[in-house]
């Protein structure tokens, strides 16, 4: 474990809590990508089936109950308790482009051809691009509530200072994986784009909104 | 990866 790490998965688990927060203050789901939340329970349920089969630790085991609970509490949040302020007409992203796509990837390129690893390549490569449902829906209303835009930055910046996590296993453990480092870059340089307008508008005080 | 097929990240 580096400081790389425990400030992503803490960067990971606030962003979660902010928007759980966001959609009970509230009491309304408006500007949130549901199809994103699906793809992020997809994600979970398929990287932690090892939840069954390994103990790594304490921590280990309790964040990935936390994240999966919240995942499903969230899509609870949106398609049920919620459901009156969900915003389908602007969620339109297909999914089915990401899920084929990586889906088939994740069968040719793997470390290991077997079930719970070609789950967890699955979930890997889907992770990078879950977001975009949620980046696309902002582009289509033009705006996001400031309190999305921080959920969306804490949870940027989690892979973000993942990509640090590997560079410093790399460099004291002599540990990479490819797979997580290629998907982590891409899935962080999806967030650049956000990233300059949070950093730019939000954090001085404006509302983000883009030239619609 | 630690031992085949377990991931010690989250």
């Amino acid at each position: 474990m580096n400081v790389f790490r425990l400030t992503g998965d803490l960067s990971h688990l606030a962003a979660i809590i902010i928007l759980l927060l966001k959609i009970w203050k509230t009491r309304s789901c408006a500007g949130i990508s549901g199809k994103s939340q699906i793809l992020f329970a997809v994600v979970f349920t398929s990287r932690y089936l090892d939840l069954l089969t390994s103990f790594i630790s304490l921590y280990n085991t309790s964040m990935k109950v936390i994240y999966i609970g919240c995942a499903y509490a969230t899509l609870y949040f949106v398609y049920m308790k919620f459901k009156a302020t969900y915003d389908g007409n602007h969620d339109t992203f297909r999914v089915e482009f990401l899920l084929v796509p990586v889906g088939g990837l994740s069968f040719l390129v793997n470390h290991d051809f077997s079930p719970l690893e070609i789950l967890w390549t699955f979930s890997i490569y889907l992770e990078s691009v879950a977001i975009l449902p949620q980046l696309f829906m902002i582009s289509k209303t033009g705006e996001a509530e400031t309190i999305t835009t921080h959920y969306l930055f804490f949870l940027g910046l989690y892979r973000a200072l993942y990509l640090f996590n590997w560079i410093w296993r790399f460099y004291f453990e002599g540990f990479f994986d490819m797979i997580a480092i290629v998907a982590g870059l891409v899935q962080t340089i999806l967030y650049c784009d956000f990233f300059y307008l949070y950093i730019t508008k939000v954090l001085k005080g404006k509302k983000l909104s883009l030239p619609a | 990866l630690l031992v085949l097929g377990e991931h010690d990240e989250l």
